[in-house]
């Protein structure tokens, strides 16, 4: 045989060609194309000397320990075989082609010169897994447990979801310890489901979403996980835990109902033994983001700026407190609040009062003093005291215009500061009063 | 005082009591001021130390009783430009204004008087009251006493001087009240302390400072016109 080394394609001919080909001959050329190609070849030129049977020259292509077929003649010959433009190919990547010839070409006696053939031949890729496709059916060993993918010059296995592709490119275990889940939905079930799912597992199916997102689950239906009557999911369970802690343990044939988990993290521990035939479960899990509660003021003196109808995580309210009311959160004074939504629907800070401004203690008026014209002692927002000299030693100092109860009445303003309407802060001053003795020298005698 | 009474509390509630030279009286103006004569604090013809203390006494009309009250400090004294100690024949610029270190609080023994504002408070036979600590006749006064004297005609007081062969300065910043006929008079220990009139709306107004006289009771007493520092005082007291 004359081997051709592995190309992607080439010609083959008989010997000599186009001059006549020898006789007593016999040869038989392998075709090899690269692993993952199968052999495809074509006849351009066919001229042999026809026989019945092609019994004295012949061209036999052989294939996978097959014979393809055993051809001679010419096109429109009534003898003979001739391939004609059929194709030929292989199933794996090599092919045989022997070529064969008796001792004489003659016809009535007459010598006759045949040309013999040119033949193409080509690479083309092998389907490896359409070959598994059919193995299956003859249930022969798949070339894929699971799944196969093809390629030009080659193939690639891959595993159903839950299974990870062993050393071997072949085989597929079990393997769900590790599954994750980014997606805003989706649905997650045991494997295999709705057929049983496999013994001995321990699955891990984590779903992670954005924060302030909260996952909603809904199982569907069949739900069916080994269970006994008299003990809580003693052979396999399923576990749900959002943001690590615990929501439930579930098993049986009754569907859970609907979760909401508060939570941007859920995982599910699916944990099976070594027997049993339950189809196992699924779910759809959805989000939505996280709202927090409506903000609502402790007192009528709180404000709220722009009040939204909801409130969701990222979004904040800043409050405010009516004129004369300041902020407070315990004893602490505020100048500004703001509360964010957490991504926990929660906010970040509590709601705080409004506390009524508190002058304090009007400052003392030197050779005078005060009066409450409101409560007295009460020192609160719109308190009103009215200043006073001690008379007659001393008299209020005036503005021109203005008379000492306007110069002495003073109000607790808005910003906690006791305030005059022409003099704003200052207090008024209590001048002495000259030359008026209380008990001047009198002349009675005369 | 030549010739007067007992004051009664209350009577000249601004009258201040000093010792820095020997006795000498003074009055308030405001609650820390005290209004009083410039050779109180720099005698005239004598040697003074220079670091005297000043004891200020205020509130009461009994020297044991004022002293009682205690002193009130001196933050900063202001003597008038003019006044000149070395020459014993002229008290021109016979006023100064010693400023107490804190208030005083204002009671009915313890008022300030007010200052003139116009020239009518010297009129001829304006009366006045003088008031003082200052010796009587021939006796150093324990009780505050005060004398009514009427303001004198600025020519009879020249011709007087003359008459005594006096070379005593008589300048327009002062004027002469009492009259030679009459035995009242202020006197030493009085100096300092103020003549005061009443105006028309009741109001007291210190319009002379007792400053110098030839002898006491026998003539005219000779005063430091007020009118004419009242812009001095002003600047000194600034705005009060």
């Amino acid at each position: 045989s004359i081997p051709i080394s592995q190309e992607l394609f080439g010609e083959v001919t008989s010997p000599l060609y186009p001059k006549p080909y020898p006789n007593n001959f016999e040869t038989t050329t392998v075709l090899t194309v690269p692993t993952g190609y199968r052999v495809k070849l074509v006849f351009w030129q066919f001229d042999l000397e026809p026989s019945e049977g092609c019994f004295y020259d012949y061209v036999k292509i052989s294939a996978d320990k097959k014979t393809l077929g055993r051809f001679c003649g010419q096109l429109g010959s009534p003898l003979g075989n001739p391939p004609g433009k059929k194709e030929f190919i292989s199933e794996g990547n090599k092919m045989l082609l022997t070529f064969h010839t008796d001792f004489s070409n003659e016809e009535n006696g007459t010598i006759m010169f045949y040309k013999g053939f040119l033949a193409y031949y080509q690479a083309v890729d092998l389907d490896e897994c359409a070959s598994q496709r059919n193995t299956v059916e003859e249930n022969l060993q798949p070339q894929c447990q699971h799944l196969c993918h093809n390629y030009v010059g080659g193939y690639f296995c891959s595993c159903r979801p839950g299974y990870e592709l062993q050393k071997d490119g072949y085989s597929c275990q079990v393997e769900c310890s590790r599954e994750l889940y980014t997606e805003p939905s989706g649905y997650v079930s045991s494997l295999e489901y709705p057929q049983p799912y496999p013994p001995d597992l321990r699955c891990n199916y984590s779903i992670r979403v954005e924060r302030g997102y909260t996952i909603h689950l809904k199982f569907l239906e069949p739900f069916e996980i080994d269970d006994h009557q008299q003990v809580h999911c003693p052979y396999d369970q399923l576990q749900i835990y959002a943001n690590g802690r615990n929501i439930g343990e579930f098993c049986g044939k009754q569907r859970p109902t609907d979760l909401d988990t508060s939570s941007n993290s859920v995982d599910l521990l699916f944990f099976t033994d070594e027997s049993g035939d339950s189809r196992g479960w699924k779910l759809h899990y959805t989000t939505s983001i996280i709202k927090c509660p409506q903000p609502k003021p402790l007192d009528e003196f709180t404000i709220i700026q722009n009040l939204q109808s909801q409130y969701q995580f990222r979004d904040y309210f800043i409050a405010t407190c009516k004129q004369g009311y300041q902020l407070v959160e315990g004893d602490q004074v505020l100048l500004s609040f703001t509360a964010v939504c957490q991504d926990d629907g929660t906010w970040h800070r509590a709601m705080p009062r409004c506390k009524i401004k508190d002058c304090g203690q009007p400052r003392s008026l030197r050779n005078g003093g005060f009066n409450y014209t409101t409560t007295k002692g009460v020192t609160t927002y719109q308190a009103r005291i009215q200043y006073y000299c001690h008379e007659p030693y001393y008299k209020m100092k005036t503005r021109d215009g203005s008379s000492e109860a306007e110069q002495g009445t003073y109000t607790c303003t808005a910003q906690g500061i006791w305030k005059n309407e022409r003099e704003g802060e200052k207090i008024p001053r209590c001048l002495p009063v000259c030359g008026k003795p209380v008990n001047p020298v009198v002349e009675k005698q005369r | 005082i030549i010739g007067g009474k007992n004051a009664q509390m209350g009577n000249f509630p601004w009258q201040a009591f000093n010792n820095i030279h020997g006795r000498g009286g003074g009055a308030l103006l405001g609650d820390r001021w005290i209004l009083t004569a410039a050779h109180t604090l720099y005698p005239k013809e004598q040697n003074t130390q220079t670091n005297a203390s000043i004891d200020v006494f205020l509130g009461d009309i009994n020297v044991e009783e004022i002293k009682k009250r205690g002193n009130h400090p001196v933050r900063r004294v202001s003597i008038h430009p003019t006044y000149r100690k070395d020459d014993a024949h002229n008290f021109e610029g016979d006023i100064a204004l010693l400023e107490l270190e804190n208030s005083v609080t204002l009671g009915p023994n313890l008022l300030p008087i007010c200052l003139p504002d116009n020239d009518t408070f010297y009129e001829k036979g304006r009366m006045g009251y003088v008031s003082g600590f200052g010796i009587t006749e021939e006796k150093l006064a324990d009780h505050l006493r005060y004398v009514r004297l009427p303001v004198a005609e600025r020519t009879a007081c020249k011709r007087w001087l003359t008459s005594q062969k006096s070379h005593d300065v008589f300048s327009e910043n002062m004027f002469c009240a009492g009259d030679p006929s009459e035995k009242q008079d202020s006197c030493q220990g009085d100096s300092g302390g103020v003549f005061a009139v009443r105006d028309r709306d009741g109001r007291w107004v210190a319009t002379g400072i007792v400053s110098w006289g030839l002898g006491c009771g026998r003539g005219y007493g000779f005063y430091t016109k007020l009118l004419s520092y009242v812009d001095w005082i002003k600047k000194e007291m600034e705005e009060e």
